[in-house]
């Protein structure tokens, strides 16, 4: 049925939406989304995360999930996996593995606006949207779709991710969703048993991108190789940093 | 006006059309099709290099390329940028550097083409394309209007950059490109003075995709802070990688 186009709204029984975006792909955009989603459930909210990147998604690996989304008979509604107490629906779900999404903008534009409305996502504190990079037919889908209540930006620290930082802000900005703020990841990669930092990506750029845009700077994550390896295990390594991701909500 | 679509074709005056692509973002994508375009043209080849990744451009960056693309009088033809011996089309230059291209699917499309079309190259051996994350607009509009001659898959060593691998393998493979090799990036990286690897992103995922693809592994490229500085500096710091270029060609 198509959807009619009311502006931006709220999702039934969820609480608050916000988004996880970075701009640039490769950022660490996707396990700041799961690991903040994954420690918010482990303090006791009600959390959801639809991974929204259609052409790559990576949320369902994350997780370690290896249960499938279900739509319910005679209806189009669909029930999200639940894994590490986090309702998570994925296009990596829907498709297999290896096979592309080879889709244009119009079909990836009803495949969101599907994600968004017909999943059953039940009573939520929280619902965390993990964006892909770029500023296309998704993310315009998004933000005329839901009304979300912030968005959190990550980065790393070198100036060509902070340039399409930058231009995530700006899109947000123009439909007046919040920045709640930036989290700096990859800032530097310490040998285990040395205390020396290799600054590896550079350094102090998320900082200087949080002032200039008059945000918090909510944490400066640093190159672990466990945090990869939690990634691809399906184990996110519930991040120790000074994110503090109750702090968000 | 439109373009008939009578299938990919060659572009007056160029030699060969490879693709370098990644289907994840974030891997070193631009970073290797800038540094081979520059060493190519080092070596006494005529070099093009056109930034595809019309969300988030970067190549006007990591080279460093100050002056902008002209459009010819009267006509719709737009004439290239020129560094480091390469010339250079890139919608950076048409757009101010902070102003998101928040656009859909047809117009990226339209755009596209126009830089496929419209660019007037000249006389070059080789014509580079720096492509986006994913499999979407952009790059089905590529192999729709373009006849590649191959296409260079850049990943980093773990399973959730693999995945996207794949899919952009199999998105040029449905279209019968030919897969030039593998390259993979920050494969690991080595304190400055130590003989020690550190593998933060994994190890070997490169080398068994090309060998389950039954393509070569062209170079393993480690983690270097001068790589990165090249990238945001503008100087690209030619790969002394076994990647030799010129091998490519
Ligand atoms: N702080 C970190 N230390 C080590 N590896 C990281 C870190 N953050 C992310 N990664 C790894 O980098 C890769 C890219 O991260 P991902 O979350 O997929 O980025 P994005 O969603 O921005 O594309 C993943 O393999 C992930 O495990
Ligand atoms: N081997 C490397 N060592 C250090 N930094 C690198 C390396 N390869 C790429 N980078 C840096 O990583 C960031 C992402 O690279 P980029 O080429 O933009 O990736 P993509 O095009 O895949 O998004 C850039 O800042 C770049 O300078």
């Amino acid at each position: 049925q198509a959807i009619a186009s009311t502006g931006p709204q709220g999702i039934e029984g969820v609480g608050k939406i916000i988004a996880v975006a970075s701009g640039k792909g490769g950022v660490g955009k996707s396990t700041v989304a799961a690991n903040l989603a994954v420690s918010l459930a482990k303090s006791g909210h009600r959390v959801g995360l639809c991974d929204c990147d259609l052409y790559g998604p990576s949320q369902a690996l994350m997780l370690g999930c290896r249960e499938g989304v279900r739509v319910e008979e005679g209806t189009e509604r669909i029930l999200p996996a639940e894994c590490h107490g986090v309702k998570l629906m994925s296009m990596g779900m829907l498709l297999g593995d290896d096979s592309p999404a080879a889709l244009r903008g119009p079909m990836v534009t009803r495949f969101t606006q599907q994600f968004l409305r017909q999943v059953v996502w039940g009573d939520l504190d929280l619902l965390v949207l993990d964006l892909p990079p770029g500023t296309g037919d998704i993310q315009l889908t998004i933000v005329q779709t839901v009304a979300l209540d912030g968005a959190l930006i990550v980065t790393t620290p070198q100036e060509v991710a902070l340039v399409d930082a930058r231009k995530a802000i700006a899109m947000f900005r123009k439909v007046n969703v919040t920045i709640l703020g930036v989290v700096e990841n990859m800032s530097y990669f310490t040998v285990p048993g040395s205390a020396q930092r290799h600054e590896i990506f550079g350094t102090g750029g998320g900082r200087r991108e949080a002032e200039r845009q008059k945000v918090p700077l909510l944490a400066e994550i640093p190159l672990d190789p466990e945090t990869r390896k939690g990634g691809d295990a399906g184990e996110p390594v519930v991040l120790a940093s000074p994110l503090g991701p109750s702090g968000q909500v």
